[in-house]
């Protein structure tokens, strides 16, 4: 899940992706690697009782299963992080092939699962590298906003050279639109815009702004459990029906 | 302008607040140090016709008036910023005394500015460091949202380190709560905490989420020219009057 624009609805789209994947059956595992720790907060755990996370892991050698934990959505489980990833950019840099780096520590568990996804910092530095290197797919959410377009075209061209350099089967999964205000002219002309642009590859999902979705993590929990009859909530359950077509 | 939490309100700020400034009769220079370019478009500056931009300047050795240019709004100025500053960051790592990059490139006009205000990315990177450096004071957004808080510590706690090792007169000049949309208690609840961790920090001027906030940077304009008696309008107005209070 990558996009450097910030605020676009990275999180929340990895949180409740994941948690209605996980009510369809699938085995999924939601990986932190944002140093602000939203999906960690936002699925219920508490940073502070975390021994182990994607930091010890990535770092310190620490096996990624003693840092993975489960979430009170079964089949779901997140691998938390914490503050002290915050440094791991500048450390990373000292490791050698240091963008497979996520993808090493990550082999022992992904067969475990049937969906595994990251959720990245507004950036793309070393920790989304590691993310796109790691990954099969990727999805970009985008805010139906004016600015939203703007950095597209260096994050495909990020991608475009994370494939050809270090992950040949990388390709894009699909754009998200989020936080859609269908009463304002700027949401429908920036979904047009997006939709001229990437075509077939626009999920048919388009997620409304709703005050639900911004509410349902102050509770540590997926919209799923939140308020499963509104408007947010049914839109993230018909994208895990898309995705699950796709897959 | 700082705040690794995406899409909160940093670069509407830059624009808006300058804009009022530049209107109160004050010489304003808006420095775009983030990649996406979003004060930069934001102002009405087509990037593709920049011949000069902050990489040059940062990197290049152009002096920096060649690159400053002027906008719609009399004594306003901004130094935009391209798609090239994406790979500054890493080239940055290999200059001597590299937090301090800025500081150096800017000194030159500083001068010539009542107010100088650097627009930074979603990171706590290299690029957010050297605006800190530069910087006599820093203006933290927050969006009144749950996630607002979370990296408020690291935040801080970067504010602090810079201001020990590198830039002593470094001062958090005001926590600014945006996107405040009334009608929630997510709202109410955040700005109350926020309230409660900055007391007077605080500043007393609240941005309410409004459309037409979202809408002016399509038409390249501060919300002073694309609809100054909006109620976003009128809080932005109210912020620079504060501003120039504290000055
Ligand atoms: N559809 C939506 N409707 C209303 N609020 C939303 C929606 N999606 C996300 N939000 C809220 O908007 C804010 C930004 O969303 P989120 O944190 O998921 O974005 P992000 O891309 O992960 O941000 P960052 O770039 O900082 O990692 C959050 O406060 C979130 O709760
Ligand atoms: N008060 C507001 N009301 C409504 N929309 C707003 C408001 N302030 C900002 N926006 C919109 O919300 C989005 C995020 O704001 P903005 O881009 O200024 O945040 P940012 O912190 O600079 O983001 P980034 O972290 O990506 O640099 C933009 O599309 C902007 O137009
Ligand atoms: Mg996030
Ligand atoms: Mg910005």
């Amino acid at each position: 899940m990558a996009n450097q624009k910030g605020g676009v609805g990275k999180t929340t789209t990895v949180i409740n992706l994941s948690a209605y994947l996980a009510d369809s059956g699938k085995r999924v595992l939601a990986v932190d690697i944002d140093p602000q720790g939203n999906t960690t907060t936002g699925l219920g755990i508490d940073k502070s009782a975390c021994e182990t996370s994607i930091y010890d892991v990535l770092l310190d050698e620490a096996p990624v299963m003693t840092a993975v934990q489960a979430t009170q959505v079964p089949s779901l489980h997140v691998l938390p992080a914490t503050m002290d990833l915050a440094g791991a950019e500048i450390e990373l840099t000292q490791v050698p092939d240091r963008e497979r780096q996520l993808t090493r520590v990550l082999a022992p568990i992904v067969p475990r699962y049937d969906f595994v996804f990251v959720d990245c910092p507004p950036s793309l530095g070393l920790l989304t590298l590691n993310a796109l290197t790691a990954a099969d797919g990727v999805i970009i959410p985008i805010q139906c906003e004016f600015f939203a377009l703007e950095g597209l075209s260096q994050l495909l061209s990020t991608i475009d050279l994370v494939k050809r350099d270090v992950n040949t089967r990388l390709v894009l999964d699909g754009v998200l639109l989020t936080m859609f205000d269908g009463r304002t002219n700027l949401a429908q002309q920036v979904a047009e815009e997006v939709r001229n642009h990437f075509g077939s590859q626009v999920f048919r999902a388009v997620i409304p702004r709703t005050v639900r979705l911004s509410e349902a993590p102050s509770y540590g929990q997926p919209i799923s459990r939140y308020d499963p009859r509104s408007k947010g909530a049914v839109l993230y359950a018909d994208l895990a029906k898309e995705v699950l077509e796709h897959a």
